[in-house]
């Protein structure tokens, strides 16, 4: 499903350019349970970033369904982008403008759905992860880990087949994460291919394989037992 | 040092208000280590708020080495915000357009100290956190956990008495997160007050005092073994 090429990746900076990346490949199958772990800075928002079609690698391929996602149209990657894949951010990334219920309705805009069916479907995924009582909440109105759960919500709204999640449960007590993880656990049972970032032990004893990075490179990648 | 009785906060929503704490109380004496915990929406980062002198409380009186903050001129209260407490944002309050050395710098703007010497002192508090290399960088152009070591360090630049932080090591990995918890040990050790909010059993117990919060009121307040 998701195959990933002598991946690299670099910003630029001043003079220079700064490696995030430096030669990264992995092939991930379809239903798979990942766990991304590594040190601050070592790479993983980036990968996570050029697997969601958020970003692309300075060198390297990427390929969804042996199709490189660099020779894809523009209108073939958004559908990707927003079909396919859900995406957590490590920072949240909601609209600061609107409530919890449109943030989590944007995935849904451009699929025909009439708007109580958008609704009704929102307010499914925020009840599924324990904010339905803060529809009507604009982000700074809410705590953080309410926030997270939004865009948790808003990531699997959409039901999509791959969901990329970075820390997903940075911000919750180990109770409501563990009901994050449960979520989780039961999108993989069905069939969703999930990747995600983690600094935590016990959210990745979850997870069925362990890519760790270090310092844009992979220095291990085995299953869990 | 810190005195808190029967706390109360509530936020206006619509025709409402959400209690965000119902009648918190306790005493932090100076040089104490003390750990919050709770749910998520629990009351947690409202706390801080108010300790921190960034909110005011609905009800129910705050009071530093005896004086009730409510009582205090702006000035004094600047002084106790600005000098005695070094405050750790959950979601870190960068200022987005300035780079991470010059968002270090701001709490030692008001204090006669001349650039070079603020430079200094900025970058020594950088390093304490291992940023210094990003000192260039504004947030965008780094990791979230070193985003989140650039809010620590800036929260350190000043040496204040207290330091309040809320989830500092939510987003780094492990290694990280413990020089994180050594350079809190230290400073506990060399005297200062520290209050951290935590999700993470190992962080908190590095503190001496656990008090956990439930649904805006304490359920817990003990010594940690
Ligand atoms: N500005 C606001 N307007 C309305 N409600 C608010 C506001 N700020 C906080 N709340 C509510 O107050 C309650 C407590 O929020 P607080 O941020 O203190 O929780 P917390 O314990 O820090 O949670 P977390 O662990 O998720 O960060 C939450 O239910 C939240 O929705
Ligand atoms: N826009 C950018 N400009 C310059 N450097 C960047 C940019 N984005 C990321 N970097 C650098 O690339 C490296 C990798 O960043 P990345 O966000 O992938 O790390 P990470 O593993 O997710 O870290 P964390 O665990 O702290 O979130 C970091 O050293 C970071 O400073
Ligand atoms: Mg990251
Ligand atoms: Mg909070």
């Amino acid at each position: 499903l998701i195959s990933i090429e002598d991946l690299h990746k670099s910003f630029p900076m001043g003079d220079g350019r700064i490696p995030a990346l430096r030669g990264v490949s992995a092939t991930i199958n379809r239903g798979e349970y990942v766990a991304v772990m590594g040190r601050s800075g070592s790479g993983k928002s980036t990968l996570m970033n050029i697997l969601g079609c958020l970003d692309t690698p300075t060198a390297g391929r990427y390929a969804l369904d042996g199709r490189s996602v660099g020779d894809l149209t523009d209108d073939e990657q958004a559908f990707i982008r927003n079909r396919m894949i859900g995406f957590v951010f490590q920072a949240f990334n909601l609209l600061p403008r609107m409530d919890a219920l449109h943030n989590v309705e944007l995935p849904l805009l451009y699929r025909g759905l009439d708007s109580s069916e958008r609704r009704w479907r929102a307010m499914e995924a925020m009840e599924a992860v324990g904010v339905s009582d803060r529809a009507r909440h604009r982000p700074n109105e809410m705590s953080g880990g309410q926030r997270q759960r939004v865009a948790i919500a808003r990531a699997l709204v959409g039901e999509p087949s791959i969901i990329l999640a970075d820390e997903p449960t940075g911000n919750l007590d180990s109770g409501t994460g563990e009901e994050i993880m449960a979520i989780f656990d039961r999108l993989n049972r069905e069939g969703h291919t999930i990747v995600l970032v983690t600094h935590e032990a016990h959210v990745a004893s979850h997870c069925r394989r362990i890519i760790r990075l270090r310092d844009g490179v992979i220095e291990e990648d085995r299953p869990i037992v």
